[in-house]
């Protein structure tokens, strides 16, 4: 699985992820990413794409938590970011990018690696793999 | 901050023994994908744009999980999925179960600005695909010889556990006669 976030100048905030699914898949089965809500997802505060075990990531319909979690708990993106990691999903079963509309970053994982990405036009830039 | 962006080439058990070079090749593809959406977003592009040029990059990288470089399913083929959303919109596009279109986060960009439905799958995709001048390939071109051998693997293992579990289901006697 593939995946970006994006904020722009205009204040365009845009989530996309793509995927070849998993391994010896049958009888058509469907993970997270083209589930709206759960691996991938944008609302006016923040863009949403996930990576990782897909079943577990659609019952936490993880991308809308995110969102919801930071308009209505009130919570910043870091706050947002843990509490999906790491309450509602497993260690081992996810990872995690976002971007929220004021154009902080978010790379979080309960895996043991993600291959990621992250820069912005205050010059902040970063690739990684593992912690 | 004017723009922001981040990617991603998959999360999972990415073992840390692979040699040097090999890290280092996935570093610099994630750089290069990076510096993708970069230039569109410092020449004022749209995160519509920068988002789709990126993951279209990292589909046509046989590294990765997403076009080339797509798993196999249990029948030996290829199934890809793909979705993007605009928030300050709630519009969305997504797709599921394709197998012949290059780069299907284009086709899931198309979804989102010219239907007034959000998610099309399987064959509906395909032939809503054919609708748009969109690059199709047959099934060999997302193959590659490590997710090759990866399916290999996992048919070994589901066979090998098959014939675990059918073991178990068998009475004392017939666990007998199967030892023959």
């Amino acid at each position: 699985t593939v995946g970006a976030v994006a904020v722009d100048k205009e204040g365009q905030i845009v989530a996309g992820t793509s995927t070849g699914g998993m391994t010896n898949k049958k009888f058509g089965r469907v993970g997270d990413v083209p589930i709206i809500g759960s691996g991938t997802y944008a609302s006016d505060v923040v863009a949403v794409s996930m990576t990782g075990w897909g079943e577990k990531i659609m019952r936490a319909v993880s991308g809308h938590t995110v969102s919801a979690y930071m308009k209505h708990k009130p919570a910043s993106l870091e706050e947002a970011g843990s509490y999906l990691l790491e309450d509602l999903l497993n260690k081992g079963e996810a990872g995690m990018i976002a971007v929220d509309k004021d154009g902080n970053t978010y790379m979080g994982m309960n895996t043991l690696g993600m291959f990621r990405g992250a820069a912005d036009s205050e010059g902040n830039r970063e690739v990684a793999i593992w912690e | 901050k004017d723009w922001a962006l981040v990617i991603h080439g998959g999360a999972g058990t990415i073992s840390k023994d692979k040699p040097d070079s090999v890290v280092k090749a996935y570093k610099n593809d994630l750089s290069e994908a990076l510096a993708i959406g970069e230039d569109i977003l410092k020449s004022g592009g749209s995160a519509l744009d920068a988002v789709e040029n990126v993951i279209n990059y990292l589909e046509n990288n046989p590294k990765f999980n997403a076009g080339k470089g797509a798993v196999f399913t249990h029948d030996g083929g290829h199934e890809l999925d793909a979705a993007i959303m605009l928030g300050n919109t709630r519009e969305a596009g997504t797709i599921t179960g394709v197998k012949t279109v290059k780069n299907p986060i284009s086709l899931a960009r198309l979804v989102m600005e010219n239907s007034k439905h959000v998610m099309f799958a399987g064959d509906g995709a395909e032939k809503y695909a054919d609708k748009f001048e969109l690059e199709r390939v047959n099934q060999e071109y997302f193959y590659t010889e490590h997710r090759h051998k990866a399916w290999k693997r996992a048919l070994k293992r589901e066979k090998q556990k098959d014939a675990q579990s059918g073991l178990m289901e068998l009475t004392p006697k017939e666990l007998k006669e199967k030892y023959g």
